[in-house]
């Protein structure tokens, strides 16, 4: 697994074709949310629990 | 036979009707623990047809049948088939057959279908129809002569037999997790490593990714037992034994989305990221699992 790998997963997941460009300015003013830390949350708990199988 | 590497075990018609047979095969406690079931042979045997049927048919050389595997498996209340095979037999001549009056229904691949499956109570390996061939001349009925020899036959011979090959997963499996005292070599057997992946070392990631600034993602090292020589070459249906990964979990992050020129969160979860488990597994061949006994 490389970060090639991660970022083509990112994007397809996006449906976006190149990672956006975001400066210094644009993370200060963001907060993130509550429900959206908590969802973070809620995968990462049910990723340790539940797998997948291989090919 | 019954031996780590090839079990067989005898099967019973449940029901025959005119053009289908049910066979089961009783699985219980037929399979050692831990073990990988890496090829099922079903071997059915043809009775003799008798020559005067044969003239009856008032056809030029043997006529041909097509003969239908499929399994039959109880799941959820419903019954659901799969294929094994399906072929043309010839009905009275001499060459439809290996030299032990066998045909070997099912390669590997397919066979191995039901690889890795726990041996359930009433999981029965069905063969299923025989019918008219299709691309043979209509007026035949040759299939109503094929049948199958059944237990109890003359001399105890012929009934159904499902010939069972498996490994034990002690010698040709995965080991777990990697020690990381020792370092991996070309020897190591198959085994999960650890493997950071920083994700705020890559710029493309900057200011974009917010969670996680970074993951233990694992990846399988180290090498494989390869089944021995004889039995590769009984096997030619399946490649090397390979370490991957046959367990993988998805990996959420929350990555700053733009919008209307306003930046918000937003949770995006990647399958496949992070290896839970390593197996040795055949190229092209399902990932096994393990067996219950």
């Amino acid at each position: 697994l490389g970060g090639e790998q991660i970022l083509g997963s990112l994007l397809q997941q996006l449906q976006l074709h190149q990672p956006p460009v975001l400066d210094q300015a644009d993370l200060e003013q963001l907060v993130v949310p509550a429900h959206v830390r908590a969802q973070y949350v809620a995968l990462l708990q049910h990723s340790h629990g539940a797998r997948s199988r291989g090919r | 036979r019954f031996s780590q590497h090839f079990r067989e075990v005898a099967g019973r018609f449940l029901v025959s009707e005119a053009n289908t047979h049910l066979l089961a095969f009783g699985m219980e406690q037929r399979l050692p623990p831990n073990s990988e079931l890496v090829q099922a042979v079903l071997r059915l045997f043809q009775e003799p047809v008798p020559e005067a049927a044969l003239r009856r048919l008032r056809r030029p050389g043997a006529p041909r049948v097509r003969v239908t595997v499929e399994w039959l498996r109880e799941r959820e209340g419903s019954n659901r088939t799969s294929l094994i095979d399906s072929r043309c037999v010839s009905v009275g001549g001499r060459s439809r057959c290996t030299r032990e009056g066998s045909e070997e229904l099912g390669e590997g691949r397919r066979a191995g279908q039901g690889r890795g499956r726990s041996p359930g109570r009433s999981r029965p390996l069905t063969p299923g129809s025989v019918s008219r061939d299709p691309l043979a001349p209509p007026p035949s009925s040759a299939h109503r002569l094929v049948r199958f020899a059944s237990q109890g036959a003359r001399s105890g011979q012929g009934e159904p037999q499902l010939e069972l090959r498996t490994l034990d997963l002690k010698d040709y499996g995965a080991q777990g997790d990697c020690d990381p005292e020792v370092p991996v070599t070309e020897a190591t057997r198959c085994c999960r490593q650890e493997m950071y992946i920083d994700l705020q070392g890559m710029k493309w990631a900057e200011n974009w990714v917010l969670e996680p600034p970074g993951f233990l993602a694992y990846e399988c090292v180290g090498s494989c037992q390869q089944p021995p020589e004889p039995l590769s070459i009984k096997w030619p249906y399946v490649g090397p034994r390979q370490c991957v990964a046959s367990e993988t979990a998805s990996l959420p992050v929350i990555v700053g989305i733009k919008e209307g020129g306003r930046t918000r969160p937003q949770v995006v979860s990647l399958p496949n990221m992070r290896v839970q488990k390593c197996s040795c597994a055949s190229d092209g061949a399902p990932v096994p699992r393990r067996l219950e006994p």
